[in-house]
């Protein structure tokens, strides 16, 4: 139940994570 | 008020005649839709379900606006699948029309409407298609589109009314419109053409008697907005929007990853994409949280009415 | 007329029938108030000569499942006012016609407007039996009053009762409640409070939407206020006891609280927290925005390489 929407809320999560790691590399 | 409800022939006629649309694209600006049309249309459009319907519109024109008072369903569906969707039911609208002028419905088509389920009011390259030739051949005639998906999930009704522009014609530069979420998949369609329409102002207006009963109807409906529960209601579409949203976000990272390696190459402009893509998914990500936090404040505020009193 | 129903039937109404029959009248009313001829009252039959004598008529359709029917839609319909009954051959048509669009949809009964159903009525309810059994007939009332609290909509049924020996149809009267599908619910408060189609800033759509709740809440208080008051006038004796009445309040404040299970409060948290999590994401997802623009700011402000 609901699988597809923490599915989806992951994914976010990980495309986050990987923006912050892109935008604090522009940072260093 | 009740005077709009008077469709006067004649004039009807000499302004058929004159056509002062003709000679200028931007000629209409603003759509009067009764409160009838309205709500036959959104119930059409929800009753699809995923899949995109069609209906046509009846109504009379006043200056620059388009007045729609009446609207039907066409027994025609899929209308991204092809141009002129609304080809299939040509008898069909012949017969309705009949019918209809039988019972003192007398207005002619002023538009077609059609829904775009969750993923916004804008014309699509075959939409585009199917109104620029509406125009040529039926006009004056609007777009109508219908997003019945956003209309539940946003607790208000998604709707555009659009009038295409002629072929080759170039358009001045105008304000942009509101901004709306448009999928990943479908932002292509919707950049390509989005130059050859421009939108017309909707307001809304009902009768006398119209008034009368709303304002008694909600002596009733009170009890459906109590209970509604919107969280609940369109989960798969909000489930939906964050997997774009990912997506979007996903893109918008390989960007800034090229953009830092060519950065030395790289025009400055093309930094300015980039950030305004982010600040678009910014306010995607917003809006669906906005949505969610007033699904739930009704739900705790329920919560607290019903479940907080001790017997 | 008999004063209520014993079907057993349970009627469901869809306000977009209320406002199509509304917006029938008003349009031949209208066009009645501007003809210069009776001729042009057509669309009624040539019956009316005036917008106080106007009736207008026409089909309901939608569905009946087991002891419920719910009217989705109606349809007009064209009276022959000489022989006091329906065009058959256009009823036909257009049920053809919509059966294209709406095929889960049947003829449930008939609509008229006027203060109360006519004696002459009952032709036109009987030539409608043999599309359906037990049709239903929709009366409207057009007046405005502003005094009225409820809907000046009225159902009838037919039944056979037996009046001095001799079997008769009668119309009795029959209760119906409204019901509303969430997009229904939408448009109707959208032309209820002609709020703009635009998005409008989000101070203006939490405006909305709580002014939506807190009208809702408001109703409901003002009910209670009003069962809380009978309740006081009954016990001081001002009005006299009715033991249903006292027995339905009771079984109403039984029920409270509504739901108070461990499985509805896990479910609650749930959609709370989910609610939580996907706002702290969308703030993440701005802060990591604004830092990246930060970013591009201090990179053009401080750029090395132009």
């Amino acid at each position: 139940k609901g699988s597809k929407k923490y599915t989806a809320v992951d994914k976010w999560n990980r495309q986050l994570n990987s923006l912050y790691i892109a935008i604090a590399s522009r940072v260093c | 008020t009740d005077a709009i409800y008077f469709y006067d022939e004649a004039g009807q006629a000499q302004v058929q005649q004159e056509k002062p649309w003709a000679n200028d694209p931007h000629f209409f600006h603003k759509v009067r839709i009764s409160a009838l049309a309205l709500l036959k249309m959104v119930a059409h459009a929800r009753s699809g379900g995923t899949i995109e319907i069609m209906g046509v519109m009846q109504g009379k024109i006043d200056g620059d606006t388009f007045i729609v008072m009446d609207a039907y369903a066409l027994p025609v569906e899929g209308t991204e699948t092809r141009v002129n969707a609304q080809a299939d039911a040509y008898e069909y609208m012949v017969d309705y029309s009949q019918t209809n002028k039988q019972t003192g419905r007398l207005e002619n088509l002023v538009g077609w409407y059609h829904s775009h389920p969750g993923y916004g009011c804008w014309l699509s390259g075959i939409d585009v298609s199917t109104q620029m030739l509406n125009q040529q051949y039926q006009d004056p005639f609007f777009a109508l589109v219908i997003d019945p998906t956003r209309t539940v999930s946003a607790g208000k009704v998604d709707i555009g009314a659009f009038r295409t522009y002629r072929q080759g014609y170039k358009p001045p530069d105008e304000p942009l419109s509101e901004y709306q979420t448009i999928p990943l998949n479908k932002i292509e369609d919707f950049g390509v053409h989005c130059k050859q329409y421009y939108s017309l102002d909707i307001t809304y207006f009902k009768s006398s008697l119209d008034c009368h009963l709303l304002d008694l109807l909600w002596n009733k409906y009170w009890v459906n907005t109590l209970s509604s529960n919107p969280l609940l209601g369109s989960r798969d579409y909000v489930s939906g929007q964050i997997s774009d949203l990912a997506e979007k976000l996903e893109q918008a990272e390989n960007q800034m990853a090229h953009l830092r390696l060519g950065s030395f190459l790289m025009p400055s402009h093309r930094k300015k994409d980039e950030e305004s893509q982010l600040t678009k998914i910014t306010r995607d990500s917003s809006k669906i949280a906005v949505e969610q936090v007033h699904g739930l404040m009704s739900q705790v505020i329920k919560d607290s009415l019903f479940n907080s009193v001790c017997p | 007329m008999a004063s209520s129903s014993s079907s057993g039937l349970t009627f469901k109404l869809h306000p977009l029938v209320i406002v199509n029959i509304s917006d029938h009248y008003i349009r031949i009313k209208s066009q009645l108030q501007h003809s210069e001829t009776p001729d042009s009252s057509s669309a009624n039959g040539g019956g009316p000569s005036t917008a106080a004598d106007l009736r207008v008529f026409g089909c309901l359709i939608g569905v009946q499942c087991g002891r419920t029917v719910e009217i989705f839609n109606s349809f007009e319909l064209v009276y022959d006012s000489s022989s006091h009954s329906l065009d058959r051959a256009y009823l036909e048509k257009k049920q053809e016609l919509y059966k294209k669009v709406f095929p889960k949809f049947y003829i449930l009964g008939w609509y008229s407007t006027g203060n109360d159903a006519d004696e002459s009525d009952m032709q036109i309810h009987k030539s409608l039996m043999n599309i359906n059994e037990n049709p239903v007939y929709l009366v409207l009332n057009p007046t405005i009053n502003h005094s009225q609290k409820d809907l000046p909509i009225t159902i009838y049924e037919s039944e056979l009762h037996v009046i001095d020996g001799i079997p008769q149809s009668i119309l009795v009267r029959s209760n119906y409640t409204i019901e509303t599908v969430e997009a229904e619910r939408i448009s109707i408060d959208h032309v209820a409070h002609l709020k703009p189609s635009d998005g409008g800033s989000a101070g203006t759509q939490l405006a909305a939407h709580l002014t939506g709740i807190h009208s809702a809440i408001k109703m409901l208080n003002s009910r209670i206020r009003v069962l809380h008051q009978y309740l006081m006038a009954v016990q001081r004796g001002d009005m006299p006891l009715d033991n249903s009445l006292l027995r339905q309040v009771s079984s109403l404040l039984r029920r409270l609280p509504v739901i108070d299970s461990e499985k509805f409060r896990d479910d609650f948290l749930m959609e709370f927290n989910d609610t939580l999590l996907i706002t702290y994401l969308a703030m993440f997802t701005n802060c990591s925005s604004i830092m990246n623009e930060v970013v591009d700011k201090f990179s053009t402000a401080f750029d090395k390489h132009t």
